[in-house]
This record gives C-alpha cells, structure tokens and sequence, in this order.
C-alpha cells in the first residue's frame, strides 16, 4: 500500500542518515526519491559523503567506502523491518582493519534482536562471533564441518609474515 | 521466531548429512575457499523458496545436489531442512491450509535427480508455495535483504535508481 | 592479423593449463575457441576444474576460487606478452591466507621479467613487497604519502582480536 | 623499459603535488579504506591515455581534479607525469613526429577546470595520440591486462564468450 510505503521509507531514510553518520564517524547520507511526486513508482537516489570530504557522485568513492555505504543502507532496512535472522556473506572482503571493526560492533549491537551469521577470512570479525563453524574438504570435493575454537581459528589464518626476496 | 538448525544432506558439496546447531547471537562460518561456506548461504535461500538457478550460481536447479567427487558418486537427491523455534508463534504454518500450532517448526525441500520435488512443514507434505506464504512478511525468504550474498554489497550502490526501488519494494 | 591471434591465443591457453595446475595445486583448466572454424569471431569459453572435485559450470566456484582462476587467466596473458609494468589493485580480497600467498608467489616469479604495483590491505600480501609506499589522510579529503616499513605496517594492520561479547 | 616515477599533481585526492619513486621489482602501496590507492592507478590509467570518464569511476572527465575538501578549496587543474627509463630503447618516443632519442622518457597530462587540455613527452608538447601511439605494442595502455582495478577480477570470469574475446583482442 501506498502509506506502507511512504512509512518505511521514511525509517529506512531516517535509519539511514544516521546509521552512515555512525559508521563513518561523521559526515552526511541521504537516500530520496527522484520524483516525491509520483511515489508510487519513482526511483530511488543515493548520496553520500564521507566526513571531510566533499559531496561527489557515490561512483567515486572507494571499494571500502562503497561497501561502508551499502553496510549502512542494509540495516538501515534491517533496523525499520527486523527479521528473525541475517546472514552476510564476506561483506568485509573490502574493509580495512578498522572499518572491519565498525562492521563488527553494528552487527554486536544488532544481534541484540536477531540471530547474525557470517561468513568471513578476516580474524577480527571472527572475534565477533559468539561460536565458530568451521567448514572443510578434508575429502576433496565433499564439505565437512569441524570444531573451531577462536585461538585455533586466529592460528590457523595467522598471518605469519612471509619473508620477501 | 529463531533459527535453532540447518540440514544438508546431498545439497552441492555436502554429500553427507551434515547439521549446524545455531543458537548464539552471532556466528561466524570459516574455513579456505571453496570448503563450502557459501553453499550453507544457497541451501538457506533454496529452502526459503529461490526458484531461480541462477541466483544459486548455477544453469538448472538439478545443479545443487550434490554431483561427485573423484572418489565418490553423485546423490541421487539434494535435502535442506531448517528447524525454527516458534514459542512466540511468529510463523504460522499451514501445511495444505491446516494450521499447525507447534513451537519448533520444521521446513524441508528436497529435489531429486529425476527432476521430482518435494516440500515439508512438519514432516506433513506441502506445496513451495505454503512454506513461502509462511515466511512473507516475516523479513526472510528469497530476495530479502535479511541475506546478502557474496559480492552483493557493491551491487546495493550500483544499481539504477529503478533497481534501487524494486530492491526497496521488496523489502519493505 | 589471423595468425598473430593464432599464435598468440595458443600460447595463452597452454599457459593457462599450466598456471592454473600451479596455482591449484592441480586439477585441469581450459579456454578454447567456442568455434575453431571461425578464428575470426569465435567467442572464447572457459572451463575451470579444481583438484579432486568434479567439472562443473565456473559459475558454481566459489569465490576463492573464481579469482584463481582469473589470476591464471590473466598472468597466462602476461606470460605470453610480458608488459613492463602491471599493477594489481585488492586483487587478494576473496583469498584465504593459503591462496593469499600462492598469488604473492606468482607474483614474486614474475617479477623476475617485470614491475609489480600491488595495492593491498592483506598482510602476507604486504610480506612480498621490495618496498612499501603508505598513503593516508592526514588532513581530510587530502592523500599524502608517508612512509611506511613491513613492521610498521604489520603492525598498523594486525588483527588484535577484540573480546567477543 | 621500466616505471621510474609518478606525479601526481591536482588528481582527485591528491591536492598537493605528491611524488612516488617505483625501482623495485614489487612495490605494495598500502593504507585505509578512501586514502587514495585506487586513485594512483586511475592517474596511471590517465595518463596514458584513458578517455572513458566511466573507467575512472566519475561522470564525466572534470571529476579526476581535486575538487576540494571542507579546509580547501578545489584546484584548477589536475596533472600527471610518469617517468620511464627508456635505456633500452623500447619505448620511441615522436612527439608531434620529431623523433626523441632520450634515455628517460616522461609523459605528462594536463586537465584545466575549463576543459583545456595539454599533454607532452619529455616536456614537448604533443597530442594525446603522440602518447597513444608511444605505447602501443608495449602491453601497457588502458585497457590492457597489465593494470586490474579493484574488482575487475571477478569480471574476467563472469564475461561473456564474446566479451571474453574482446579482451583477447585487445590484449594480443
Ligand atoms: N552440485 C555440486 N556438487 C558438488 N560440489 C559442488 C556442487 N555445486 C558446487 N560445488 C562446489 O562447491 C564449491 C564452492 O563452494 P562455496 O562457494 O561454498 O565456497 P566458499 O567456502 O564460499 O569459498 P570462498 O571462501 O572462496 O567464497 C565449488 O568448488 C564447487 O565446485
Ligand atoms: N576529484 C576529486 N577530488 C577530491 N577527492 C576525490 C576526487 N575524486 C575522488 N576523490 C576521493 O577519493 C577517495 C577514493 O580514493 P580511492 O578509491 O583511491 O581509495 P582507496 O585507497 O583505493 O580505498 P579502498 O581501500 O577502500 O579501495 C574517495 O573518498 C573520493 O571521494
Ligand atoms: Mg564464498
Ligand atoms: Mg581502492
């Protein structure tokens, strides 16, 4: 319905505005609607602007901030309309150390009203989780779940400098 | 309404039975590429009802069970199980229009090599669509947002702004 | 000209063959000509098996393993016609530590014949490095460069894992 | 034929002149998310002759200028030099069809906030062709396979046979 609408956008944007603000640790978002006058099918704009930076088109921005942005604008729906679970899959791939650690503390603060899974390389976001699962393909091809504790799982992707040259 | 376990037997490289008790607020899937990770996040899509092949990287919905190794055969079927806790009687499940009122309730899909599918509430046989009318409104199913998928997130800002809309029609 | 390409795309693919068993530690992969007869216009295929698994369409690899095979395709192109420089950005995102430092061999192979730049943010990436260049933001909005040593940067970026709950 | 050094003057967010000296045989630049590594290879791509403001990641060519932050104000002209070690003679540089024998060859691009453009080799000045055709068979160049942005590897794979061959064109 047009109303329902016209409320969830307006959380989703609100959410939004202030979830980006909160991840990027200032500076201004904003989704809208390119024609408010015909709601019922105009298309969505978004626009973002980290802090310090000057408003340029979200094309510019960087694979990390993209993906900061996009973080944002996911909970943002998630906080107007939880769901019972969620599942993100290696959605810190692009993130540096801290970033991976923003993204880790808004999906702590949202697992206070929904089950979280993900999945991830990066040891700083494991330390996130509550338990570890492992997978594995001890026998090739066929997939198989092992016990992981997180010291293990710290050891087993330490990144033991490799020497160079 | 919680997701309490997840059953895979035959479904893409989980040839054997394999279960996954979730409990915790938060947990983390790891392990090398390839292992399978990704697959556990197909098979949730597969039985919340994804009817399209592509959207599980595959050409046809026979490409998820499970088609051998170099040691073994192919299964003859793929199975994915979910089991939901529902003492706060969020789903309301009516497997063939009769309602079931039971706290755990139990979502099954399986397809076999012949092409054949079948659809489980509760161990009573049902239709795709009963355990898709379930889930509407409740935030999960194919297409939601409650599952971002390997490689979406930049997609989420590239979109057109139209795509961006259908994407928030969706959801909302 | 006809036998240029010929020439050029038989070399690709037997590098491809190669590289790609080197990469994986074994398994069978292969492009060909989707229409040998006509050289001119042919599309090209590729096909991609890793070690002990079945073949199957490359769109059910996993991530990991796509950007294998990517990295095969594209140094079995580089191989063949070495340029003088290539520069790698985030290339190592999906791998796991394992891949992380398979990629970083190749790397260190080629760099025999030529200039590497990799950008990065993986430590065992890092490691390969002859020299490191920083960037950073100081001032916001503006890039100066600083400089940086593998300690320093392995420190900067190690993953102090953050207490769970 | 080797890189030597890039300049970068005025490019996206490199407002001050920013000088980078490449001599190893592998160079990692490094530093957190939206600190301009990226933008080092869209100058790299630029100056050698990118004209698809797209494959820069702006809408049109006028965004690879420094375009201010909240303390400056936006610069009026972005520039880019990158220096080679012609010794061994690979690279033949003709600006403007006079042969240049030098052993060190540097290109420079220009772009003023008015839209003017200048290049030159060795500080003649050229056309944008002049470069073009400098480093052509030298397997460098947009387009080529020496330079993978961010995010195109998975790109390689997910291409059509057709697009697949198109790279293959352009690459052999
Ligand atoms: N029907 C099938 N039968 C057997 N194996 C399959 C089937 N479909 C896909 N696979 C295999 O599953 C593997 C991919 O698994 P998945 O995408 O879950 O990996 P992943 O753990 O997410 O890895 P990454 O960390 O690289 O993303 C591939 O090697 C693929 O060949
Ligand atoms: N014309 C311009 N003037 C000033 N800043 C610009 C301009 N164009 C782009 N930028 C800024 O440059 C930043 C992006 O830089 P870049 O893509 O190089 O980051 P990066 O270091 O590669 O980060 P990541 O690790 O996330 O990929 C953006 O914040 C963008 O706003
Ligand atoms: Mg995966
Ligand atoms: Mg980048």
């Amino acid at each position: 319905s047009r109303d329902r609408f016209a409320e969830t956008f307006k959380a989703v944007r609100e959410n939004f505005q202030a979830l980006f603000r909160k991840l990027f640790g200032g500076g201004k978002a904003d989704i809208f609607l390119i024609d408010p006058e015909n709601e019922l099918e105009s298309g969505i704009e978004i626009v973002a602007r980290p802090p310090g930076k000057e408003l340029r088109s979200i094309s510019l921005l960087s694979g990390g901030e993209r993906a900061m942005t996009a973080i944002a604008l996911v909970f943002s729906f998630f906080q107007a309309r939880p769901s019972p679970f969620c599942v993100l899959d290696e959605v810190d791939a692009p993130l540096d150390e801290a970033n991976t650690g923003r993204y880790g503390e808004i999906v702590k603060e949202f697992s206070k009203i929904s089950q979280f899974i993900m999945i991830t390389h990066a040891k700083r976001t494991m330390a996130f989780g509550d338990v570890l699962y492992g997978v594995t393909m001890q026998e090739p091809g066929v997939s198989t779940p092992v016990s992981v504790r997180f010291e293990e799982a710290a050891e087993m992707i330490d990144d033991q400098p490799v020497a160079a040259g | 309404m919680k997701l309490t376990r997840a059953i895979l037997s035959g479904f893409k490289s989980f040839a054997d039975r394999t279960e996954f008790d979730f409990d915790a607020g938060i947990s983390c899937i790891v392990g090398p590429n390839g292992c399978g990770k990704s697959n556990i996040v197909d098979a949730i899509k597969w039985v919340l009802g994804e009817q399209s092949a592509k959207s599980l990287r595959g050409g046809e919905m026979r490409d998820v069970i499970f088609n051998g190794s170099t040691r073994r055969k192919p299964a003859g079927m793929a199975q994915v199980t979910l089991v939901f806790d529902n003492t706060d009687g969020v789903l309301q499940p009516a497997p063939n229009g009769e309602a079931d009122t039971s706290d755990t309730v139990a979502v099954t899909r399986r397809l076999y090599r012949s092409g054949q599918s079948e659809y489980l509430i509760n161990k009573t046989p049902c239709r795709l669509r009963d355990i898709k009318e379930m889930f509407l409104d409740t935030g999960i199913g194919a297409g939601a947002y409650s599952l971002i998928e390997q490689g979406r997130v930049s997609q989420l800002l590239n979109a057109s702004q139209d795509e961006r809309r259908a994407f928030f029609d969706e959801a909302a």
